[in-house]
């Protein structure tokens, strides 16, 4: 939409993981990690856990959540991250 | 499978290490398993290795399928059983059991089995139906990795590659090898389409798709008598003269055959034509003109697919003959193909869009008409107005290909559990058999790759390419990504990049090489390369050969011999290239073999002006 606050998922890709969590257990460090820069992220009010599709932590790092543009070009220039893009639909061959 | 493995010169009774078969773990991105299939039987399978940190969730697992996970846009209990049929498919061509006499209503009939029946499966369901998104195949990558599996298999792809680190596949993929883990990945179908090679990250495996010697076909017996021979799995009892018709306004779109009647007719489609529009329209039996005549589809009623020029045939027929036009339509059977391995129509040929100095597909593989598991939950032909079910279905694309490379992969991986991905990747690559330009037109290399994989010879290459993070990072600074961001990647504070311009990504010790060349304008490229001794153990000397099948080009190789004194030594040298290739879109091959008498390592060489 115009004022560009329409959201769609993005993955934030974020490298490696310096610290690989179990996916059984709870909010890992990695986790709080991504919901607290993405909270910093935020300027509509809604929080992280609103918008958060994936926290990516077991030997990946990084997160899918739903971003508007603005969001996501503030997220692009944050240190740490090597890249924010449009998470793509893919076909069976 | 029940012929492709025959086909590449791996017999069931292929030389086997068995315990530690057992101890390889392929990680399946697909739609899901069926697990009740005869082929996912863990019968004589001991539990999961030790190290195995998978789960099972909402699925029964057994000692074959020892981790299955959903994933859909974050949501949870969903489940990894296929109801679509190609993860069923695609993961029983990995690591199937030996299941006899199986076929799809009689067709293809034989012993299906994967290549490494004695290995474990790790389903990982990221595509529902055909959706498969970005955000949940790099969250199946980030767990496979972590729960352990030793080879990642993704028949998924789209039309055209995207930068490395803006793709799941990729970025999942990276961080898979950089633990040890090689993904096999399909090359697309994309061809007919426009589109190049989808999967195309250097560390990753990509696949085209080729023929085997089996063909399935059905005739279209003419009321004159003449007979047309199509591809087709049609399974339907035979259609005895049915009155030829033509649609209307030439299309066979279900919307615009409505409110037309072509009961127990035999109706011609144009391409694209899927069957659904004839069978909601009451035809008895479809003819498909197609793009693809070398694809045998399964479709919802009785059916051949015919090229442009046999169309012209049977309009001859309709318009000379005096009684209404009829035809038969017959029962598929399996002809002998000669001219196999050819590369299919749909198979995405390269150049490599992101890195035109990596070849890519890598190799080919039977992607053609493969018998394999499918789930009940699917009609074969896949249309909802089917109600056609089996066990074990047929169908084509480079989904299939990369199956039987996955199966290869781990077939190599459990001789040599400490092989990298990248010797792993170099094996199969080296031992590929050539193909033939001429039954392969429009590029040769760039069309299959090194050649028809081998899964036996590529159990004892002689020399293997390595290649570990750093090369791939110094690639990745060639190609403009800046040391800051690299280091976030690799999470090493160590990660630099050479001076701008003191690499190049051909640089990359890749088991094959390829050029972008301007046309013509004269080039000089040098391919620096380092091999690792895994052959004999003792000594062993190889030599350089050079096969250069094109006038354009020069190619050296300094030094031509290569003497090893004991496993595991890497000894490097150059190849040089050089000369001008007079006009675009051209391309020139060449190779590389290197041999000590019995072990043949060839690195096919492609110089293109391919935009």
């Amino acid at each position: 939409s115009s004022d560009g606050d329409e959201k769609q998922v993005y993955i934030v890709y974020m490298g490696h993981q310096h610290e690989p969590s179990d996916s059984a257990a709870g909010f890992s460090a990695a986790e709080a990690a991504h919901h607290k820069l993405l909270n910093q992220m935020l300027d509509d009010g809604s929080s992280a856990m609103d918008r958060m599709v994936y926290s990516y932590k077991r030997s990946i790092n990084g997160f899918a959540a739903r971003l508007t543009e603005q969001e996501r070009r503030k997220l692009a220039g944050t240190e740490g991250v090597v890249s924010v893009f449009p998470s793509r639909t893919y076909q069976l061959q | 499978t029940t012929r492709s493995w025959d086909f590449l010169g791996f017999p069931r009774n292929a030389r086997r290490s068995l315990p530690t078969e057992g101890e390889v773990i392929v990680g399946m991105l697909d739609t899901g398993v069926w697990p009740d299939s005869p082929s996912f039987s863990d019968a004589g399978l001991g539990p999961p290795p030790g190290r195995w940190k998978g789960a099972c969730l909402n699925f029964t697992c057994n000692n074959k399928i020892i981790g299955a996970r959903a994933y859909r846009q974050g949501r949870a209990g969903l489940s990894p059983v296929d109801t679509a049929g190609h993860g069923s498919h695609t993961a029983s061509t990995v690591a199937g059991r030996v299941v006899e006499g199986v076929g799809l209503a009689g067709v293809a009939a034989g012993s299906a089995r994967g290549a490494v029946p004695g290995a474990r499966l790790a389903i990982y369901k990221v595509c529902w139906d055909d959706f498969c998104a970005g955000e949940d195949i790099l969250a199946a990558f980030d767990d496979a990795i972590a729960d352990g599996v030793d080879v990642i298999s993704f028949s998924i792809g789209g039309k055209l590659p995207a930068p490395y680190f803006e793709d799941a596949a990729a970025i999942g993929s990276f961080h898979a090898m950089r633990c040890g883990v090689l993904t096999s990945a399909s090359a697309g179908n994309s061809a007919l389409t426009g589109g190049r090679v989808g999967n195309v990250a250097p560390w990753m495996l990509s696949v085209a798709a080729s023929s085997t010697d089996r063909r399935l076909v059905a005739k279209l017996v003419l009321g004159d008598g003449k007979t047309i021979v199509g591809a087709s799995v049609n399974i339907f009892p035979k259609l005895e003269k049915a009155p030829l018709a033509l649609p209307i306004n030439g299309s066979c779109q279900p919307d615009s055959l409505a409110r037309q009647s072509y009961r127990g007719k035999i109706l011609f489609c144009p391409r694209g034509s899927n069957g659904t529009g004839p069978l909601q329209a009451g035809a008895a039996g479809t003819v498909i003109v197609n793009a693809e005549p070398d694809v045998a589809f399964v479709f919802p009623l009785p059916a051949v697919t015919i090229a442009e020029d046999q169309f012209t045939e049977i309009l001859a027929y309709v318009n000379r003959t005096r009684t209404d036009p009829v035809g038969s339509i017959h029962s598929t059977e399996a002809n002998f193909n000669s001219e196999a391995p050819i590369v299919a129509s749909f198979s995405s040929r390269g150049p490599n869009l992101i890195s035109p100095g990596i070849l890519k597909p890598d190799l080919s593989a039977p992607g053609i008409a493969i018998l394999a598991a499918w789930t009940p939950l699917s009609p074969v032909s896949g249309n909802l107005r089917d109600n056609r079910f089996a066990a074990y279905n047929v169908i084509s694309g480079t989904s299939m290909a990369c199956p039987h490379a996955t199966g290869a992969a781990a077939y190599v991986k459990s001789f040599h559990p400490g092989w990298s991905p990248a010797m792993i990747m170099s094996a199969l690559i080296t031992t590929a058999t050539p193909m033939d330009p001429a039954r392969n037109p429009g590029g040769g290399e760039l069309v299959y790759g090194a050649g028809q994989l081998s899964p036996a010879r590529a159990r004892d290459p002689g020399l293997v390419y390595d290649a570990r993070e750093d090369d791939y990072v110094r690639m990745l600074c060639a190609e403009g990504y800046n040391a800051t961001q690299l280091r976030v990647v690799t999470g090493s504070d160590g990660t630099a990049c050479p001076a701008a311009g003191a690499a190049a990504a051909d640089d990359l010790n890749y088991p094959t090489m390829a050029h972008h060349a301007a046309p013509g304008l004269n080039f000089t490229v040098r391919f620096p390369r380092t091999v690792t001794n895994v052959g004999a153990p003792g000594r062993s000397v190889y030599t350089a050969r050079i096969v250069s099948s094109g006038p354009y080009i020069r190619v050296a190789v300094a030094p031509r011999r290569l003497a090893f004194s004991r496993p595991l030594q890497k000894l490097s040298f150059t190849v040089t290239v050089s000369g001008a290739l007079p006009a675009g879109n051209e391309f020139v091959s060449a190779a590389v073999v290197w041999s000590d008498g019995v072990r043949q390592v060839r690195s096919p060489i492609i110089v293109h002006t391919v935009d």
